[in-house]
Formats: C-alpha cells, structure tokens, sequence
C-alpha cells in the first residue's frame, strides 16, 4: 500500500458518502443516474468475487470489497424503492447496452487467464471505466448539477486520477510491475473527467453553480 | 518487466 493508493482509495470511500449524504438530507435522488449506479453494482459484484475463493489479502481489503459491494446495494434501494419518485428516468436515457456489450467483448479477448473469475474481472475493470457514462451524459443533458453532486463526481474522480501515480510508483518499487488492464482502463476512465473538473475548478470551486455553457 | 495484476488492488 502506498499513499496515493490510500489516498484514491479513501477518496472513494468519500464519494459514495457523499452521494448517501445527498440522498438522504435532500430526500432526494434528483440529477442522479441510476443506471451508472446499477453498472457500479454489477463491477464491484463481479470484481469481489475473490472474497468468496479464499484468496485473502488483508482485513483492510475485506472489509472495503464487502463495503463497495453494500453501499452499492444500498444505493439503489434508496433509488429504486425509497425515494423513488424523485428519480426521472426520462433524462437518464444513455443505452446501457452501449458499454455492456463492447466491455463484455472485451473482457472475452483481454484477459489474464481465460478462466471466469479472470474474464469476470477483466469485465469489471472494463465496465468501470466507462460506468460514469451515463451519469456524465445526464449532466451533459439537464446542463447543470447541484453542488452536492459534482463534489461526488470530484471525489470519484480523484480517486480514479490518483491510481495514476500508484501505479507509476509500484512500477518503480516493485521491479517493473505493472497490470496493462487496470491501467489502460484506468487512463481512459480519468480521461473522461477531464471535462467535468474543468468546468468543477473554474465554476463549483469558485462558488458559482454548475452550469455547462449552452 | 512484470505484467499481471496486483491482487492486492480494489
């Protein structure tokens, strides 16, 4: 473990705080898609499957996998069950199919092994690339954001930026060890949330609204 | 050079 790793890591855990913090204080899952929450569901699920095959790395790491894969649940429980007439599916309308079939595609051609925990794995890191997608284009529709939610998507984003540099510095103190997968999925995922701190340092940071120029 | 994946990542 090193720090940009821990850092990314409990920037994650900040995230999906500050996202149930948003829920529950608003009593409202408003500008929220739900179906980049439903791709979070399906990658944590698929990637944790090692919880299950007793290859255990350390209580640390337990104990997020099993936290990632509840809060996740627990996300959509408030969204499809307790506040569910505050969530409008007429403006989450990105396909889901676009990121499932190519990510699946791609898990079946690039894998470690190709076993079905490995291909499971290979599709949950694929999957969480592109799972903001949709959430992205939502905000890319209503044009505007309340605040609360683009400090969620900074928090992700952090997170995503940071196993940048984790990766660099287990390149260097590891002998070359390096994971292409992660990180060419993980270099395209941060890629995606260029534009969205662009817009989150010049306007939300500067206490403006969110608001994409028309 | 090693190639894989680092078991210990989340």
């Amino acid at each position: 473990m090193n720090l940009f790793r821990l850092v990314a890591d409990l920037s994650h855990l900040a995230s999906i705080f500050i996202l149930l913090h948003k829920i529950q204080t608003t009593r409202s899952c408003r500008g929220i898609s739900i179906k980049t929450q439903l791709l979070y569901v399906l990658v944590f699920v698929t990637r944790y499957l090692d919880l299950f095959t007793g290859d255990f790395v350390s209580i640390y790491n337990s104990v997020m996998k099993l936290f990632f894969i509840g809060s996740s649940c627990y996300i959509i429980y408030l969204m499809r069950i307790k506040y569910k007439p505050t969530n409008d599916p007429s403006i989450d309308t990105f396909r889901l199919e676009y990121i499932l079939g190519p990510t699946a595609v791609l898990a079946l051609i690039f894998n470690y092994k190709f076993t079905f925990l490995e291909v499971l794995w290979a599709f949950s890191i694929y999957l969480e690339a592109v799972a903001i997608l949709p959430q992205l284009f939502m905000l890319q529709r209503t044009g505007e954001a309340e605040t609360i939610t683009t400090h969620y998507l900074a928090a992700l984003g952090i997170y995503r930026g940071l196993y940048i540099p984790n990766w660099i510095y287990r390149y260097f103190t590891e002998g070359g060890a390096i994971d292409p997968i992660a990180v060419v999925a993980g270099i395209v995922q941060t890629a995606l949330y260029v534009d969205f701190f662009y817009v989150y340092f010049t306007k939300v940071l500067q206490g403006q609204k969110f608001e994409l120029p028309a | 050079l090693v190639s894989g994946k680092p078991k210990d990542e989340l």
